[in-house]
């Protein structure tokens, strides 16, 4: 179980949720414009939310993340 | 097993419902507009609620919530 | 294994019936106009009742329960 | 596992038959005209029986019960 | 794995056959004309015999049973 | 694993063979026209022959079966 | 996994190889025409020889073993 | 995981070879034209050759053997 | 679980991410262009950033990295 | 798994690569024109390589490998 | 889970990557124009690399790496 983030902007910001009782930000991973990252759940990430202009490929297609 | 959120305007709330005997709200997670966020079901999280306009994908398609 | 349900009307009901011997109602969870709740079949649901006018998603399609 | 049942009328029954050597009834739920619920074969339910005008979800597709 | 039994009569019996060594009638459900039911192959059951008229789905379509 | 069984004359005959190093016939079940039999694959049952004019459904398609 | 066997002529024999480091017949079915016959691969059967004209329904289709 | 082969001449050869740190032949299985022979890997069969003219039907498909 | 990349110039990167609480770079592979890799996910990698320009082929279809 | 491979000219050599930290080939298998072998992974054989003329059949389909 | 090379050219090269902490290469095959390789993920090889002119199919379809 993987996502793939492409950044089509600098300064994306894709940020792990921590996976248990407690829900914080353990990582947080920075992305230039053009930088893909594949990532998956994990024992530790089981939720992961997207910050900035971005392509987002999971099972159910393709979304797009806007910059806020 | 996960579902994948993208906020389509501003205090959408992403809430996380215990497993268990008892059912309640163990953590809510705010969105901005084009904030995207997908989300796992859990050893803690059996239920998820979404309030405010947002688009909602899991495995029968897309739903899309309204702003109450 | 999980079903999706979006409320078209106030007050819609989503009752949780107890995995075991006995059925009983466990939880009531009250959805507003445009909420959706996506709910998994858990060690403790094993049966889910909807009342009120709303759209259920799963496995077959999709159902719509009427206000009674 | 599980199947869907739309009431298409009041006074639909679903009846619950034990798992196991014996064969008893051990629940049964009424539907008002409307109500949907969604079961599962459990530990301690292996058939089901429907009484009454009712849609009837499963793995084949579609099956209507009608009232005696 | 299931099958869904609609009687198109009365009278219809669904005999549930036991698994093992031996081979026997261990239940017999009568079906009263456009009841549904949903039956499990189980720990007990290996077998199952529909006398009378009534539709049987199954993994490789739908059966009629004749009335004898 | 079940084949599902059509008798389409009187007295078609569904013969058991055991799993195991011998393969005797242990169980012997006569159908009349029109009656359904559903049959499982089980611990004791590893293969079935059948005599007499019958359809038989099984992950292939359809075979029928002739009287001999 | 089972293949079905459907005799065209009297006498098909089905023979049923041995598992294990040697190879030997343990078993031979003999089959009038007519006769379908459902076997599964198991613990003492690793490989079947058909003789005589047949009808073989396997996972890749149909073969038709030709009287030698 | 089985193979069927259909003899397409007489003297067609199966040859089954050892699992393990060794291969070698272990079994050697002729056909007459026209007689199936359905095979499965196991334990001490890892790989399997075929000589004489033959039908290999497999998961990718059919594949024809020539006399040498 | 893999992806493969194939590098479009040279001084492509692929990044392996450690997997567990702490989520740092624990291996960068250069590639020239016109080299291939097929990388896993595994015990110590739960996530990869590509930086240059490169094709990455994943189970969503085919995403590009472009030079920064 | 398993793949076949068909010589298509006399001296088709199939070459098992050892499983574990060592790469060695430790068996080689000489194929005559025509003859058709079904190869398994194993416990033992982790790669495989085929020189001479032939026609190998696998899960993506069909490559053809050429006299050097 | 394997992915099969084709070399298209002389002195193509398929290195195996070490699974584990470090990352290293710990085989290097070298084919010849037209030898074909099948290659497993392993124990010890969870990434591998591929230089030089060759067919590599895998899962995603067909990528061809370019002589550097
Ligand atoms: N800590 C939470 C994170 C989470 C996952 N899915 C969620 C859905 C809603 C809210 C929180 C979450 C958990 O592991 O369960
Ligand atoms: N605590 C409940 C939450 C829940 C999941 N699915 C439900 C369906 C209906 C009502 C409650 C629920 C449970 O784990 O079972
Ligand atoms: N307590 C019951 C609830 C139930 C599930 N499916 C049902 C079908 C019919 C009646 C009751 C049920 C059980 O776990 O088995
Ligand atoms: N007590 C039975 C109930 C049952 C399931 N499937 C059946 C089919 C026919 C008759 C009875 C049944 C059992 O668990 O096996
Ligand atoms: N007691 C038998 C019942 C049975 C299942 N499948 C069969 C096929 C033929 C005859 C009997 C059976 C068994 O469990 O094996
Ligand atoms: N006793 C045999 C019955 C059998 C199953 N499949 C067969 C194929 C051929 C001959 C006999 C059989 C066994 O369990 O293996
Ligand atoms: N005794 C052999 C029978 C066998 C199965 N598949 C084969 C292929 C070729 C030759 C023999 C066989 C075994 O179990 O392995
Ligand atoms: N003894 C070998 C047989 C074998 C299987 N697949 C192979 C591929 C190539 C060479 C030999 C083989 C093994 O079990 O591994
Ligand atoms: N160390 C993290 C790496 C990671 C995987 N997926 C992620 C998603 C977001 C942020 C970090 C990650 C983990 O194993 O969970
Ligand atoms: N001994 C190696 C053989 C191997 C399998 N796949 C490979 C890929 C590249 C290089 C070597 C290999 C291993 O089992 O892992
Ligand atoms: N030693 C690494 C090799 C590796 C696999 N996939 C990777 C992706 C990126 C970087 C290194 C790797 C590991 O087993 O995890």
């Amino acid at each position: 179980q993987y996502i793939v983030v492409k950044a089509l902007e600098n300064g994306v910001t894709i940020i792990g949720l921590t996976r248990g009782k407690d829900t914080k930000f353990h990582h947080t991973e920075k992305l230039d414009k053009g930088e893909v990252m594949v990532l998956q759940f994990t024992e530790h990430t089981s939720a992961v939310k997207i910050r900035g202009h971005a392509e987002i490929l999971h099972r159910y297609g393709m979304s797009t993340s806007e910059s806020t």
